[in-house]
């Protein structure tokens, strides 16, 4: 199937709550939650990139990776679900 | 095993509890009278679900329904679809969100308050996570709702999954695999949370074999039969499923299906679809858990086997059959309907079972063609990994590995037997499936019909083409994976019921195990000799 990207990255990076908050901050992005398990997974979303696209956005990828506490950023791809 | 109806003396004042057969079914809409989950038996003990939080993941609960207000649990439910603690269901005209909490009434809905019906653990807490409600689904959404609050959620019932169109071939992707291992390894404070899964609305056209959730080891999956005993005309049928629960599913008569809460404090008599089967489990899993609250996640297993019952289910297409230590077990019910009394009864004096080990018994790398000619057979000789840490000398689940890519991926069909001689149909033949290019890549087909049984010895996969055009195909590799404990689970469980299948495997363990003593002891004789 032709693959989507969503506006949902999940981030790691270095550091706690605070700084989640203000890498969001400085990318422009929002802090939605850090994620349960695994260590300093957060799930960030970003309101200027359209819902679902056919493309990475690698712009914003990269840009959220400059920032020195993120070790990577993943965009989330779409994918559907049905109720049974 | 049977009760007599007499015996039932439940009555509660709920308007649909008369019409809720699958909990008592005393032959309403042409059912079988006794065809139920026997809840009466566990509720009469005193198990209601007390002190169990069941979370459904799904599309929202209305929580404002008087019938699951009472037993609402806010602190435990979250909303992903919009990112905030509520979730409530968005409105639609068609209703469209209803499915979350028809699911709900099914598990809590509060007893004797004269509103709809009751649930399975009425006394139960029930939490809302909605996650369906979004444009697309994603890795992340699907990881944060399944880890979400993994001490005071004990239960996830899920009634969704990939698309049930019969050429899907899906499941769980890399965040959501590690919150599913971080919820079995750490949840329930390190007793596992419990994840019960729908097996799938795709008929005989698809196999659940290739949805990833249900196949999954760590979920129970379950599937459903109608009010008479019969399969539903949406049910799929694979060796993941572990057991069964009810559904609607055959019958225009609109007393045949479930009846439950719906939106807005209204009441249905059409729940329809395999998805009220999960949240039946969840139910009579929290009657158990009630009964026993150190129940691990493979405790919870390992009580479905034993004590889920042929009852009166047939299967025209699948027989029913014994696997090596005397089982009964069906290619759709699994293990059979989920006896609740039985569970619950089992479940009080339960020792939680040992160690679970994991042996790779063998694998095959080479490249070998599979055509329409005949069946290609590969043969793994294993010791299970015997003498080493990691033995497994008593199956739980296996896995066959698989990377194969073929002309006509629907027309495969996959075959594996046991060195005790129990074939399970690994892959049934989706004659809507076309692909020719993607295949099965490392795709785990999972099997519990070997429960319980000696693993050493040869293992045989047979795969080849059903259908009427020639297709051509290749097998890249199979790794087979065994899953289970290194001393025997059964035997330092209390029986109380000789005739229960506890009692007929704890016997045989005994007698296997007196035959490896004595051995034992016999080589070693014969070595000092």
């Amino acid at each position: 199937h032709q693959k989507l990207y969503t506006n949902h990255f999940l981030v790691e990076l270095d550091g706690g709550d605070g700084d989640a908050q203000r890498v969001a901050t400085d990318s422009g992005f929002i802090a939605l939650r850090k994620l349960p398990f695994g260590d300093g997974l957060y799930h960030f979303a970003h309101n200027g990139i359209p819902k679902a696209r056919q493309r990475r956005n690698t712009r914003y990828k990269l840009y959220l990776e400059k920032n020195p506490r993120v070790k990577h950023a993943v965009q989330q791809e779409a994918f559907n679900r049905r109720k049974r | 095993g049977y009760r007599s109806i007499r015996e039932i003396g439940i009555m509660m004042n709920d308007p649909l509890f008369t019409k809720q057969w699958y909990l008592v079914n005393t032959g309403q809409a042409d059912g079988t009278p006794g065809l139920d989950l026997n809840v009466a038996e566990a509720w009469e003990l005193g198990y209601t679900g007390k002190g169990v939080t069941i979370a459904i993941m799904d599309d929202g609960i209305d929580y404002l329904h008087p019938d699951l207000a009472e037993n609402y649990n806010a602190e435990a439910s979250y909303d992903f679809s919009s990112n905030d603690p509520y979730p409530y269901p968005r409105y639609t005209d068609d209703w469209f969100n209803s499915h979350g909490t028809r699911c709900a009434g099914e598990v809590s809905a509060a007893a004797n308050n004269n509103i709809c019906g009751v649930g399975v653990a009425y006394s139960s807490r029930v939490a809302g996570i909605r996650m369906l409600d979004q444009p697309f689904m994603t890795d992340i959404i699907e990881a944060s709702s399944i880890s979400h609050m993994p001490q005071i959620i004990d239960i996830y019932s899920a009634s969704w999954g990939p698309t049930d169109d019969g050429k899907t071939v899906d499941g769980p992707r890399e965040l959501t695999l590690q919150a599913m291992a971080d919820g079995v390894n750490k949840g329930r404070n390190g007793k596992g949370s419990i994840y019960v899964w729908a097996s799938g609305d795709g008929g005989s056209y698809d196999d659940c074999n290739c949805d990833g959730y249900a196949s999954s080891m760590w979920t129970i999956s379950i599937n459903s039969a109608i009010n008479d005993g019969r399969t539903a005309l949406y049910d799929e049928s694979c060796s993941s499923t572990l057991a069964s629960t009810f559904s609607n599913g055959r019958k225009r008569n609109p007393e045949a299906g479930v009846a439950t809460t719906d939106l807005y404090g209204n009441c249905t008599l059409r729940h329809s679809g395999t998805s009220a089967a999960a949240p039946e489990a969840a139910g009579v899993f929290a009657l158990a858990l009630e009964a026993n609250p150190t129940l691990t996640w493979r405790d919870m297993q390992h009580l479905t086997v034993l004590t889920s019952k042929r009852n009166q289910l047939h299967d025209e297409v699948h027989k029913w059959r014994r696997n090596g230590v005397g089982l009964e077990f069906n290619h759709l019910f699994g293990y059979g309907v989920l006896d609740a009394g039985g569970m619950v009864k089992m479940a009080r004096d339960w020792k939680t079972v040992p160690e679970r080990f994991h042996c790779v018994g063998g694998s095959v790398q080479e490249p070998q063609a599979i055509s329409s000619d005949n069946k290609m057979v590969l043969k793994i000789s294993t010791d299970a990994c015997e003498g080493k840490d990691n033995f497994v000398r008593y199956l739980e689940h296996v896995q066959a590995v698989v990377t194969m890519n073929s002309t006509r991926r629907g027309d495969l069909n996959a075959n594996l037997t046991s060195p005790m001689g129990t074939k399970s149909i690994l892959l049934s033949r989706r004659p809507r499936d076309d692909d020719s290019k993607v295949g099965f890549d490392k795709w785990p087909f999972m099997t519990t019909h070997t429960w319980g049984e000696d693993p050493r010895g040869t293992w045989i996969l047979e795969v080849g083409f059903v259908g009427g055009t020639e297709q051509k195909g290749v097998l890249k590799e199979w790794t087979l994976m065994l899953h289970g404990t290194q001393s025997a689970p059964y035997i330092d469980q209390r029986v109380s019921d000789y005739q229960s299948k506890l009692a007929m495997s704890k016997k045989e363990e005994l007698e296997e195990e007196l035959d490896e003593a004595v051995e034992r002891s016999l080589k070693s004789l014969l070595r000092k000799n």
